[in-house]
């Protein structure tokens, strides 16, 4: 599978809409201390099915919307968008002669108010069809593929049992 | 799955011990577990060893020492089960300049199977980007982004 | 005690908003005693607010942010009671080159009347030293250092 | 007062003797990942009487003697001497036109034995004796002289009861 694109709406300090196309290869994301970079791997985690807001680095999950600065007013809703391509019968990204890839659109919403939507293709469904969905892929939020400073150095000063999912995740 | 854990721990030890020679130039590193009967819930140990040094406690490395062996053993996971999508936030932060040519030259051959996103300070880093995009903050607490060229790079980061 | 507890709380908050502002170009942070009446054991919260941004949780500033937020904090310390030696483990290691010129110029500063000794590997940062020192591990396992001008730094550094 | 000089002889990867002047102003140590940068900041760690063994990075305080390499055997113990200059009734480095400044070495040895000696000017000391000098001068190990990364961060990460030794310090 393939991602091709994801889209941050009122999330954390991404105010107005931020659509960032994806590409095969390496794709670097720099720019000045605070200008919102963790805030676009924090979105990753969000519509991946993130359920803790402390791994979001906030008290509560209502957080992630957009608080205001002093030029804006807060939001009331943020929305984040992946968009990836899913092929049929393999696990790789060959572009094979088989089939057409299948584009898929998942899409998690918070409203202030703490009502959350979920969405494939712009139709309402529940956390469970994204996570469904997510598993075949092998993009879970849990796994190794999202890797901050605290992760890399977990993993040496880690207790031997909490080392186990390297093993368990290949196996 | 007794089986297929064990094939698991195997390939995994063998991939970490070639990475991490890659990673360091030498050297050598071991998974172990700390109970050979029971590989459902045995705990895994770490050892790692860079090059000329002597076997010691993990916790000894350097900085740059305990994120690199890290990486090896990351990256030998990512050999045997290629992840669509793999995210690194700054983990060139605690690299000198030998690692970090090391630490991209591993991931620019990574990337034929795996999406990779990589935030990084740091320029050597920002040269294996196929594209690059510069975030800023013009209005105070709004972020927004440009797709860069690395000559673009200056700018932003400034 | 109690009276001088409350004289160095007052001249640190004051002076933390000071530094804050120095090291972030703006903004204002302020140090909260949890409970006001009993400066003999109460908490100390930390408010920080980098410039344009709207108050928030402190968890939710960036790895840069907190990390300055802290150097602001223990360098009000330092003008408010030098210490006669400091010394810095790749303090530096999560800041851009904006962030590195304002924590070096205040390094600059305090080091009139405190001794500075600096880990880094950022050249940016190296720029501010009086004195270089250059380890090395030619014989493998084993620390030498040498004396080093800026010149030489590319050599030891790769 | 002044530090003039730390010695390190047998101390982690220090196999021989090396002797670092320190001068006025800043002083940057530099080199590639592992060379034993932070093994010097162990060092004044451990003379300033470091009880913690954890604290730098060893299971026992026996690991900071130098443990061998592929091509030098281990040493049988490890010694730091930290030259300092003691200015009278003074609490800044100018050489004000009184007395001479007082010269004191202090010492620390660790035997593989297990055994450890202090000394103040090479004569034999208690660790309180050390420790006396040391409150006098407002170099105390538990201070926020030293800072690592760990140490920056557990400033914002910390409890509110965790901070008091802030205003304790300066009151
Ligand atoms: N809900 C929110 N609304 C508005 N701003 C927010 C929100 N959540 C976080 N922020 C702001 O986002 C900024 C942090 O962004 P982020 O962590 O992405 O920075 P960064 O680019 O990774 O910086 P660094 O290089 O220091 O790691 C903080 O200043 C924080 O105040
Ligand atoms: N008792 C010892 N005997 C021999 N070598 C030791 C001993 N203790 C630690 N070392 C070695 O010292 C090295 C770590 O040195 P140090 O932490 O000072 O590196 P560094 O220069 O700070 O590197 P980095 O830039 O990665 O932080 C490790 O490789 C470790 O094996
Ligand atoms: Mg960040
Ligand atoms: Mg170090």
């Amino acid at each position: 599978m393939k991602i091709k694109q994801i889209d941050l709406i009122g999330f954390k300090s991404f105010a107005e809409k931020a659509s960032f196309p994806l590409h095969n290869g390496i794709t670097c994301i720099v720019g000045p201390n605070g200008c919102g970079k963790s805030n676009i791997v924090d979105a990753f985690r969000w519509v991946l099915g993130e359920q803790s807001a402390k791994t979001l680095r906030g008290d509560k999950m209502e957080e992630v919307i957009f608080q205001g600065s002093a030029t804006k007013k807060p939001k009331a809703m943020a929305e984040v968008s992946l968009e990836i391509l899913l092929y049929p019968n393999s696990d790789t990204k060959s572009n094979g002669d088989d089939k057409e890839p299948d584009k898929i659109i998942l899409t998690r919403r918070l409203y202030r108010s703490g009502e959350s939507e979920y969405l494939i293709n712009k139709k309402s469904c529940r956390l469970k069809d994204i996570r469904d969905i997510l598993l075949d892929t092998g993009l879970d939020v849990k796994s190794y593929s999202i890797l901050d400073q605290q992760r890399i150095s977990d993993i040496v000063n880690s207790k031997p049992h909490e080392r186990r999912f390297l093993i368990e995740e290949i196996a | 799955t007794k089986r297929r854990l064990r094939e698991a721990y195997n390939l995994l030890k063998e991939k970490f011990d070639e990475v991490f020679k890659t990673l360091f130039g030498g050297g050598k590193a071991d998974l172990i577990l700390q109970d050979e009967d029971n590989i459902l819930e045995s705990g895994i140990d770490i050892f790692a060893q860079p090059p000329g040094k002597k076997n010691q406690n993990l916790n000894q490395l350097s900085g740059g020492e305990k994120a690199l062996t890290s990486l090896a053993l990351l990256f030998a996971g990512f050999l045997i089960k290629p992840s669509p999508l793999c995210i690194l936030d700054e983990a060139d932060a605690p690299l000198d300049e030998t690692n970090i040519e090391r630490f991209s030259t591993m991931i620019k051959n990574l990337s034929k199977n795996t999406q990779f996103i990589i935030i990084t300070h740091n320029r050597l880093t920002m040269q294996i980007a196929d594209y690059i995009y510069g975030v800023t903050m013009e209005e105070p607490g709004v972020s927004k982004y440009l797709a860069l060229q690395f000559s673009d790079v200056e700018n932003t980061v400034n």
